[in-house]
């Protein structure tokens, strides 16, 4: 299972 | 955060600024199309849902944000509120903004059930407001060519955006030079938003400029 997305971005 | 990316978020920040503060000081919608307004609200709506999850990016990160949210909830309201108080404007307003959103609504959606980075409700809603974004600008544009004549408010205002999703670009190639990450559905919608904006710029060179310095005496 990948880890969760982080969107770092606006 | 590279140069690229802090420029691109000021100049998203001042083109919400320049908005407000003409419809604050200036007292009039006029040219303003409010369905790109309510959209960009729903953009930035689907895309923070991360807000509530608390593991937070960065105190600028979540201040950006919530300006965002807050800023185009508020234009949408200053728009709603001038109903009543710049009756004609408003009704004006409504007679020229015809694009037909559901279009947008529709195709976006499809894009982001088809193209994302995982399928969750929350990368999904993402994923489609960055579709919807790089279209939301379009009953604006299309306001602007019906009615022909463009106020400096909305030029200055679109210029500004265009701006934002156009230095995004630069920072992406960096990103991806220094950190060797690159969001390819960003960057897709990106260059779509930034061909858009383009197009603008393009048409109201060749007819709002050129048109002028012919008409010089």
């Amino acid at each position: 299972e990948p880890s969760e997305i982080v969107h770092d971005e606006l | 955060m590279n140069p690229f990316r802090i420029l691109g978020d000021l100049s998203h920040l001042a083109s919400i600024l320049v908005l407000i503060f003409n419809i604050k000081s200036t007292n009039t919608i006029e040219g303003i199309s409010i369905k790109t307004q309510v959209l960009y609200v729903l953009v930035f709506l689907t895309r923070y849902l991360d807000l509530f999850s608390f593991r937070l990016v960065s105190f600028y990160n979540t201040i950006m944000k919530l300006f965002f949210i807050s800023s185009s909830i508020y234009v949408v309201v200053l728009l709603q509120r001038s109903k009543t108080t710049q009756a004609v404007a408003y009704k004006t307003m409504l007679l020229t903004d015809t694009f037909k959103v559901q279009y947008i609504l529709l195709g976006t959606l499809i894009a982001a059930f088809v193209i994302n980075h995982k399928f969750t409700f929350v990368e999904i809603a993402w994923s489609f407001s960055v579709w919807l974004e790089s279209v939301a600008i379009l009953p604006q544009l299309f306001m602007l060519s019906k009615s022909g004549k463009s106020k400096s408010l909305t030029v200055h205002y679109i210029f500004a955006l265009g701006l934002y999703r156009t230095l995004y670009i630069p920072n992406w190639i960096w990103r991806y030079h220094t950190e060797g990450v690159i969001d390819k559905i960003a960057l897709a919608a990106g260059i779509i938003q930034t061909l858009v904006y383009s197009d603008f710029f393009y048409l109201y060179y060749k007819k709002v400029i050129k048109r002028s310095a012919l008409n010089l005496p």
